[in-house]
């Protein structure tokens, strides 16, 4: 079986995008074949790999995902790219129990041939974001060191708590991320503790510190891995790998 | 008339709720009458003020606004605040026929109090955005200076045409922000030039600087005006301020 990792948060800009596709690339780089499907109308885990939107969205057509995937390494990492078509939009964020059932059934087939997948969600807690959730085996949360950041926070828990109570969920909690961390600033620190009092081991050792490269790599069509190989955010991508492939190994 | 001035952007983090807040103040403390309305299920404008979400969102409630809004300064601010309950929540995301119709009646009872109205829009562009459009005299879009932001925009665009191109509205293109702007950064330079050639004067002079007193301010419940009065960031949102006012001068 895959592991399915969903990258969710409805705060927005708190390092969704930026997580799913390096976290995506160094998963690959360790020899895990790697799926990273793009479920946000804004397409940018698509572009962030030089990729291109689609008019439809694959998910909701009905060839085997396989021939509308796009291939980044050979054998270890492909987008499912995202479309900003309007009326998939629509039906993606509405997810009825019809196409809710063919989503989930559409992403199941993936454990076939994947050993992980990645999935990058739009800043919004609504059906298909629990849907994704629905198809992912652990659900990882980028949170940013500011204020606003703890304000949703319940709300998110809350849904999550939801799905892994239903009866066909296999969702863990897989952790919580602290991104764009400046420790110069008292702000960050402040944060950071009370994540760590409130969630404990559940929060993630590796935090991604602020770093440009991360937010000039998707302008080359780059993760930040192959854009800037020894910066402080390629670090902490591969670090957060390794924990990931750790906490694996312990469940 | 009132002036409603609808902030809105699906691309998450990029500064509408801070700009929403501090400009709304500073319209206050230009004595215009000035309500904030908060339509973010995270309800991050109404905290920032220092007031509390509700149980259930005022517009979806059949009482006078002016007993469901909460006063920050006597006379010329109020916020209304937004809700957290799952089933507004849902029921303003889709934003039906019916419920729309009432929206929207309900925003124009504020053109009797109120000199202008400023509403915090979720990081979406589906239905509770359009019809906060609907409801609006002008869009403000604040853009971050960084490579996703001109993905999104080509929708956003699509999106505020179609409503502007609908009979009973009223919506002009108020203007483009740049925010959380760091000169020194070559990537804000590369983004503030290209959408500058693209938009031309629709675009702002005035741009926010990135300034953490801006990211302080709504832990303290304050704006950045009231929270540090001569900071970068507050001389900005009062530069803004001038500018909006201005721009309704002439036209
Ligand atoms: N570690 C980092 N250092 C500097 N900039 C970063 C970092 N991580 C992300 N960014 C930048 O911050 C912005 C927000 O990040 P990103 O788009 O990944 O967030 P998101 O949560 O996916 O946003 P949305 O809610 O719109 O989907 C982007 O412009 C990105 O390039
Ligand atoms: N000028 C600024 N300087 C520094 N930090 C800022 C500035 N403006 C906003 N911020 C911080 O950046 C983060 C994102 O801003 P904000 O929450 O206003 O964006 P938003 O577009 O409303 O987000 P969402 O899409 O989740 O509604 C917040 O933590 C905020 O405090
Ligand atoms: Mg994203
Ligand atoms: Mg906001």
């Amino acid at each position: 079986l895959a592991r399915v990792l969903c990258i969710a948060n409805q705060k927005g800009g708190v390092g969704k995008t930026t997580t799913a596709v390096n976290l995506a690339d160094a998963l690959a780089k360790s020899d895990r074949r790697t799926l990273l499907v793009d479920l946000d109308p804004q397409c940018n885990a698509t572009s962030a790999l030089g990729a291109k939107a689609v008019d439809h969205h694959p998910l909701l057509m009905d060839e085997p995902l396989s021939d509308l995937q796009v291939g980044i390494y050979p054998d270890t990492l492909a987008v499912l790219p995202g479309s900003r078509n309007i009326d998939d939009v629509q039906r993606l964020a509405a997810s009825d129990e019809t196409d809710r059932r063919h989503l989930l059934s559409r992403l199941a087939t993936t454990h076939a041939t994947f050993d992980t997948v990645v999935i990058d969600c739009p800043p919004s807690l609504g059906r298909l974001t629990q849907t994704a959730l629905m198809a992912s085996t652990e659900v990882l949360m980028p949170i940013q060191c500011e204020f606003f950041a703890m304000e949703g926070l319940t709300q998110m828990i809350e849904v999550i708590r939801d799905v892994m109570h239903s009866e066909t969920s296999q969702l863990d909690f897989g952790g919580i991320l602290l991104t764009m961390y400046d420790p110069t600033l008292e702000l960050t620190l402040e944060v950071d503790a009370e994540v760590r009092d409130f969630f404990g081991e559940v929060v993630f050792e590796t935090v991604i510190p602020r770093d440009i490269n991360a937010a000039e790599a998707p302008s080359h069509g780059q993760s930040v891995l192959e854009y800037a190989p020894r910066c402080r955010a390629t670090r902490a991508y591969i670090e957060l790998c390794m924990e990931v492939l750790e906490r694996d190994d312990e469940s």
